[in-house]
């Protein structure tokens, strides 16, 4: 989803 | 994924690899900021804490996890681990980094993408892990002789942090909607604080001479 978009690198 | 993010990963996971070489089989901690590594451990459990709420990859899961039990590891090998404990620089580790916490809350608390424990405790992730390296760089340059491994240590921090830069830009041009301001100035900031140890470790491996950071 566009939010969570870059809340998926670490 | 892409290659800038995956190679971007795989040195940070390196990084923390050979400093665990160090710890466990050195049974040495010389030249490494307890400092810098108590803030390390404090920015992925407040980044991390949505390993609770969301699921994004198992990928994603295990990298979250080794990076939170390492950081963690090393902070209690370097303050309780009977041998590893001695070899700590504690006279020279002096800076304040407490004192970096309150303004990166401040911070977050002011900017942030939602105002919500989760958004602010991960801004403030972001803002603390920009300047958690600043006590290491501190030591290094007081410490005169600085090892290979630790040298190395910093370089692939610093080369994680450049490559990640990298994958941003791949993913702006490449992903519709695809903006995250905090993520980028912080850690475009993080990595210019890398930029004049970069150039003493290139000038060294160069010159072939060991690596010593100007006083």
């Amino acid at each position: 989803t566009k939010e969570s978009a870059g809340k998926d690198e670490l | 994924m892409n290659i800038f993010r995956l190679a971007g990963d795989m040195t940070h996971l390196f990084s923390v690899l050979v400093l665990l070489l160090k710890i466990h089989t050195i049974k040495s901690c010389a030249g490494i900021s307890l400092k810098t590594q108590e803030l390390y451990a404090i920015v992925f459990t407040t980044r991390y804490l949505d390993l609770f709420t969301t699921y994004i990859s198992l990928y994603n899961t295990i990298m979250k996890l080794i990076f939170l039990g390492s950081s963690i590891s090393i902070v209690w090998y370097m303050r309780h681990h009977k041998v590893v404990r001695r070899s700590y620089d504690k006279d020279q580790d002096t800076f304040r980094h407490y004192l970096l916490m309150l303004p990166c809350l401040l911070l977050a608390l002011l900017i942030n993408e939602k105002f919500t424990f989760l958004e602010v405790m991960w801004a403030f992730s972001l803002y603390l892990e920009a300047v958690a390296i600043l006590p290491q760089l501190v030591l290094l340059q007081r410490t005169r002789n600085i090892d290979n491994l630790t040298g190395q240590y910093v370089l692939l921090l610093g080369a994680y942090r450049a490559l990640y830069v990298l994958n941003w830009i791949y993913r702006y041009f490449t992903e519709e909607n695809y903006v995250h301001w905090i993520t980028w100035v912080s850690g475009i900031v993080q990595t210019l604080l890398y930029a004049d140890f970069f150039y003493y470790y290139f000038q060294s491996w160069k010159n072939n001479v060991k690596l010593q950071l100007p006083a």
